[in-house]
């Protein structure tokens, strides 16, 4: 599961 | 995006509506923990700082709803704080914020995925965001009631991150993309909202006023 750096969600 | 994702914000954007709606149309924010709104703000503005520092060029829907979620929120704690104060219930709205911020800010010290201030801000953001309902849902506790309006606020609040608990076992599944943080503190946040959504269900649902204790 690649970690989200950037979070992309509100 | 997902549907789940994508109702979870719709019905985020809902509970923010209905507030504001039922604080403007009653001109009263009886029943209203203007402390849970300015810990929403505060959530916001941590969490949307990228906004204010890279200046806004491409207006995406995410930087609209950023910007809606900011000015909604900011505008509610006005109203409830300036234009219609003296129908804030402040007697009632007495659980202490600061025994959520300061939590809140040294775990997002300790426990980040990355230690730089933006990724801090962000996760203190989340951890705060998980218990920001607390104020409000101690006030309802101490005046023993909901009025109906505000029960429907609270039931659309808890539902966009129970939505967004099924978003992201969504992503995990089919994009194997998981976030830690956000989803431990999104189901603490949830599972806050469940003596609530049981009240709800088993009462608002059928015309009933919420009355506690139950």
């Amino acid at each position: 599961s690649n970690k989200s750096l950037a979070h992309d969600e509100l | 995006m997902n549907i789940f994702r994508l109702f979870g914000d719709l019905s985020h954007l809902a509970a923010i509506a209905i507030l504001l709606l039922k604080i403007w149309k009653t001109r009263s924010c009886a029943g209203v923990s203007g402390k849970t709104q300015l810990l929403f703000a505060v959530c916001f503005i941590t969490r949307y700082i990228d906004l204010f520092l890279h200046f806004v060029s491409l207006y995406n829907t995410e930087k609209v709803m950023k910007l809606i979620y900011i000015s909604a929120s900011v505008f509610t704690c006005y109203l409830i704080f300036f234009k219609f104060k003296a129908t804030y219930d402040g007697n009632h709205d007495s659980m202490r914020a600061e025994f959520l911020i300061v939590p809140a800010a040294g775990l997002a010290c300790l426990i980040n995925t990355k230690f730089d201030a933006i990724e801090i801000l962000w996760t203190f953001s989340i951890y705060l965001e998980a218990v920001a309902i607390l104020p409000q849902l101690f006030l309802i506790s101490k005046t023993g009631e909901a009025e109906t309006i505000t029960s429907h606020y609270l039931f659309a609040q808890g539902s966009y991150r129970a939505l967004y608990i099924l978003n992201w076992i969504y992503r995990y599944h089919y994009e194997s993309h998981v976030d830690t943080i956000a989803i431990v503190a999104g189901v603490v946040q949830t599972i806050l909202y469940c003596d609530f959504f049981y009240l709800y269900i088993t009462k608002v649902v059928k015309g009933q006023k919420i009355v506690l204790p139950a």
